[in-house]
């Protein structure tokens, strides 16, 4: 129906360019429109050599053309295992986490999963070094889970940090911001007194 | 030549994409260069392109070693589809025509790759174009194109983000197994890509509801075509087990689309798959909590959910034909010649095979039986919601009683076909069930004369076919077989049929 | 008669129980068990 409204509106259509697969494109149309009563030879060995080419997971991966250098391959022995780490496990989640993020696509798979064990340092490595990347995504989401946030302006994760005081003070808390120097020193840092929260400044994750 | 000169563009682009990521300023500008050096300035000359692109992706597919990188050149392509349609100004020819032309130039050439080489066909590179393609909107297009810095394109092009989906879906329905059965499984795992199928459910305004469903019959189609009762191919074997998987999953993510078009789906889906029929027919509207049906102090009368119509997409008025105005006068203004009309034009025109379980043959139109049940069901709803409950939960009611005489003046096909479809519509707690509920008991305790023994078997088959299969079952068909399980009026343990089959007798018995 | 859907279920991801329900489709491997052995990389945004 599709072509035959563009062949009407369209004068691409006419387009010699579009022989000989127009001639075999419409001989599917007269199966469409009397499918045979039984399966004859030719129509299932088609379909089972379609099943022999099934496409799997990886066909159906996502596209990744240039490949970040990071990335390369190094040498190793030949002893150990050439599988994909992506391995597909259905365990159930660990419910000792509680966060909203804990219910999300990302709680399933295997690279959700593993970001959780990482130390900070690994996160902010990979949120630094693989900027644009699924792995800089899930880093962000395993740091925002851990209750950083980011700081759109100077691109520094800040984590607010409070501290129960004991009965009988003025307050019954103290807040403390920290930050994570990534193009300095490498490490978490307090933040000066004269530090001062303001919400437009951090990214909703 | 021309089409060298095609080849070598296409070429650069691909290598291009090697040494540099995909959003960096040097793709934009190559994309430009494209434009303004006029490569593309022409149909012919995009069509000549699209040729091009896809013949070098598919050799290199081909030609390339099976443990390397097979589809760069794929890839590329779709990236640069992609890129085509998000940077360039719609003119001339606008964005849905530009992606139809493509698809039709790729259709040609997939159709006559598939022509040449028959069995030796192989489906993977066109499977990763639309894959890639589908993977590449959806990472520009992400929180509504805001990746798009000018305003005006980033409204224009999250307008066009249903066209893209529902172009891409028309394409597929090209391409469905019975058309292409050497492309059956890449089709399969195409319309339940995680870039397209959960998208195309969450479409603003079900936008891709309607497309959805077409899909999903062309499966339900081509494996109704090829199960026979004895010998059912391998191959079917195994569609039928990705198709099942699929649905599951669809009840998991989104239960309304199941909901809201289990009656088209239905209509297509072989009577011998009754594990996927319940499958379908259990789909319950995400945060609705049901009562245990098995509650032996259950009254579905109490049950608030009850109160409810569940909504129904595709409206099957638009199924009744020349029965329409028959059956809404009928409603209106019950008449015996109007009863007669109907009962006697629920026939097809010849018979048809099929592949029941009992029965090979159908010479009724089930689909308008369907129809004609769904229908029925749908106005004594609203009709419940107009005035009062009384006005349908009447044996009386020209709801019922449209019904009590297809039952009356049919042969035991159609009466089956009737029951059948009425039990089609007991599903989660809601105001179909628990009218057809209400219907159903009705005729199980009403005296139909000689016909009495044979319209009880036909209720009770129906019933107990949908039980006996392995989990789910619906929760409307449970509650009203208990129901007629626990009657006073009647024990199904002294009817004849139940006590001429023994096995039938013990399943009756432990229930 | 059907199956036993319970390992179907698994293999989808789908729980038994229906308090820890999420979506499945978004990471949909592909429909059969066997060409689902390796996970697929879900959708995802990163700001500018």
């Amino acid at each position: 129906e599709l072509l035959a409204q563009d062949r009407a509106q369209n004068a691409a259509f006419q387009n010699p360019l579009f022989h000989p697969g127009l001639d075999h494109w419409l001989q599917t149309k007269r199966t469409l429109l009397q499918p045979h009563e039984t399966m004859p030879a030719e129509m299932a060995s088609q379909l089972e050599s379609s099943l022999l080419n099934c496409p799997d997971s990886l066909d159906a991966d996502t596209p990744h053309l240039h490949h970040n250098t990071l990335s390369l391959p190094h040498p190793t022995s030949i002893f150990f295992p050439n599988e994909t780490t992506r391995l597909v496990s259905n365990d159930p989640v660990d419910q000792t986490r509680i966060h909203p993020k804990h219910n999300d696509i990302y709680s399933r798979t295997s690279l959700g999963r593993i970001m959780s064990k990482f130390d900070l340092d690994a996160l902010f490595f990979i949120f630094y070094h693989y900027q644009g990347s699924y792995e800089q995504f899930l880093a962000a989401r395993e740091l925002t889970i851990r209750g950083w946030q980011f700081n759109k302006i100077n691109r520094c994760w800040f984590y607010k940090e409070v501290e129960k005081l004991p009965p009988g003070m003025e307050q019954s808390e103290e807040i403390s911001w920290r930050y994570f120097d990534y193009q300095k020193s490498w490490l978490a840092r307090r933040c000066g007194a004269e530090f001062v929260y303001r919400e437009e400044e951090f990214e909703r994750i | 030549t021309n089409q060298e000169r095609m080849f070598l563009v296409f070429t650069e682009w691909v290598k291009l994409l090697q040494r540099v990521p995909g959003d960096d300023v040097k793709v934009t500008v190559f994309i430009r260069q494209m434009i303004d050096k006029g490569v593309l300035n022409t149909t012919d000359n995009m069509i000549q392109f699209t040729k091009a692109a896809l013949e070098l992706s598919v050799g290199s597919f081909k030609e390339s070693d099976p443990t390397s990188e097979v589809f760069i050149a794929t890839d590329a392509f779709s990236k640069l589809i992609v890129n085509l349609l998000v940077l360039q100004d719609f003119a001339g020819m606008n964005r849905s025509e530009y992606l139809r032309l493509m698809i039709s130039v790729i259709t040609m050439v997939f159709s006559e790759d598939q022509g040449r080489m028959g069995n030796s066909f192989n489906e993977r590179p066109y499977f990763r174009l639309i894959s890639s393609l589908l993977c590449e909107w959806e990472n520009i297009s992400g929180h509504n194109f805001v990746k798009i810095q000018d305003q005006y394109y980033r409204s224009q092009l999250n307008e066009f983000t249903p066209e893209f989906y529902n172009i891409i879906a028309s394409f597929l329905h090209v391409y469905q197994p019975i058309a292409f059965p050497g492309f059956s499984f890449a089709w399969i795992t195409l319309i339940s890509h995680r870039m397209f199928l959960p998208k195309m459910l969450r479409l603003p305004e079900k936008a891709g509801w309607s497309k959805l469903v077409l899909l999903f019959t062309d499966l339900l189609k081509f494996m109704a075509q090829y199960t026979k009762k004895n010998d059912v191919p391998d191959a079917v074997s195994v569609v039928y087990k990705g198709a099942l998987r699929v649905f599951l999953a669809v009840a998991n993510d989104s239960p309304d689309f199941l909901v809201e078009n289990h009656y088209e789906l239905l209509n297509h889906l072989p009577h011998v798959y009754m594990q996927l029929r319940n499958v379908i027919l259990s789909a319950i509207p995400k945060d609705l909590a049901i009562p245990n049906p098995y509650d032996p102090n259950l009254r579905i009368d109490g049950v608030e959910s009850c109160q409810d119509a569940p909504n129904v997409f595709y409206d099957p008025v638009q199924d009744l034909k020349s029965l329409k105005k028959p059956v809404d006068n009928y409603l209106r203004i019950p008449s015996t010649s109007l009863l007669r009309v109907i009962s006697t034009n629920v026939f097809k025109q010849e018979f048809q095979k099929d592949n029941g379980i009992g029965y090979d043959t159908v010479s009724v139109d089930t689909k308008l039986i369907n129809a004609i049940v769904l229908h029925v069901g749908v106005e004594a709803a609203l009709e419940k919601h107009k005035t009062t409950a009384n006005a349908i939960f009447n044996t009386k009611s020209s709801y019922y009683t449209l019904l009590a005489s297809l039952l009356n003046d049919g042969t035991a096909e159609v009466r089956f076909h009737v029951v059948q479809a009425i039990a089609n519509q007991l599903r989660y707690p809601n105001a179909h069930t628990q009218w057809f509920n209400y219907v159903l008991k009705n005729f199980f305790l009403e005296d139909w004369d000689a016909d009495t023994a044979e319209i009880q078997e036909i209720i009770i088959r129906t019933l107990l076919e949908r039980i006996v299969t392995n989990k789910p079952h619906c929760w409307g068909i449970i509650v009203t077989f208990t129901d007629l399980l626990k009657s006073p009026e009647c024990s199904i343990l002294t009817l004849p049929f139940v006590m001429d089959i023994p096995e039938v007798e013990m399943i009756i018995k432990n229930l | 008669l059907g199956i036993d859907l319970t390992p179907v279920l698994h293999s989808l991801g789908i729980p038994s129980n229906q308090q820890s329900r999420h979506r499945v489709l978004d990471t949909f491997q592909s429909p059969w068990i066997e060409t689902s052995r390796s996970e697929v990389e879900p959708r995802f945004f990163v700001p500018e």
